[in-house]
């Protein structure tokens, strides 16, 4: 028997939005710890990694290791039925090969049941190496979106360069060259508006735009995102769930020819 | 010019 409740349906309608653009189906892995997803895009150049922690949910209970392969679509089709104030429980039986979703308005007098088929999807885990990054930023996400947007404008690629003075975002393209800065605050407000580096190396590296705007997607998740560079590894964009987990994202760099 | 890198050459598949 599998049971997670989650006062906040809102939580989960963003997770899935935040990953539906790059994942047509992926497998939810549920076991006593939590829920967990790892999934490369069809190309195999970005991974999403989803954690929810079974001490998040405001119930959660999982007798047997559960993997359930979901469309993606599908489900987003169900999560646009709930409110946002409505309470989500997941349920599903041991070897079931059905999931059900159940929304419960706050005062319990609406309450609506979805079953959703499960596919058996092939499972292919990555080993992700334990890397001990040159640079680490933190930065407002809404900032990262728009700056991301922006240079989306200009060409296909964004450069994202890392030095202790602060990050530089570049493209270029038939229209010019646009270049973002942003220096480390020195103080502000409140902390989500925050931009912090901790760097050991100074990093350059090239990215897709594609990807970095479906990352950006995660947005409504959480204030700050903080991106891991070194030089010719993966990018990790990370994004911290509220109190419950995180969502990973990483992206291959574009490599000189 | 740059070419579009994969994740399988970075991470193992097991």
């Amino acid at each position: 028997m599998f049971e997670a409740r989650l006062v906040q349906s809102s939580i989960l309608k963003k997770v899935l939005e935040a990953i539906k653009e790059l994942l047509n189906e992926a497998t939810f892995d549920c076991s006593d710890s939590g829920i967990q997803l790892q999934a490369m895009d069809n190309s195999h150049v970005s991974l999403v990694s989803l954690n929810l922690r079974s001490d998040g949910f405001d119930k959660y209970r999982c007798d047997r290791n559960l993997s359930m392969g979901i469309n993606l679509a599908s489900m987003s089709k169900i999560m646009k039925c709930a409110g946002n104030d409505d309470v989500l429980t997941m349920k599903a039986q041991d070897n079931a090969d059905l999931v059900t979703f159940m929304f419960e308005s706050q005062n319990q007098e609406k309450v609506m049941d979805y079953e959703m088929k499960l596919m058996n999807l092939d499972q292919e885990h990555l080993g992700i190496p334990e890397t001990d990054y040159s640079c680490v930023i933190k930065l407002p996400s809404q900032e990262f979106a728009r700056i991301v947007r922006d240079l989306s404008q200009f060409g296909e690629s964004v450069v994202i360069s890392c030095t202790k003075e602060g990050i530089k975002f570049s493209a270029g393209g038939d229209i010019g060259n646009a270049n973002i800065k942003l220096a480390q605050t020195s103080n502000v407000d409140k902390d989500e508006d925050a931009v912090t580096i901790e760097m050991q190396e100074p990093v350059s590296l090239t990215f897709a735009c594609r990807y970095l705007n479906s990352f950006a997607k995660a947005t409504p998740l959480s204030p700050q995102v903080q991106l891991s560079m070194s030089a010719d590894v993966p990018l990790v964009v990370e994004y911290k769930i509220g109190d419950i987990g995180h969502i990973r994202y990483y992206l291959a760099p574009k490599i000189e020819d | 010019t740059t070419t579009q890198g994969r994740l399988d050459s970075f991470f193992k598949i097991s």
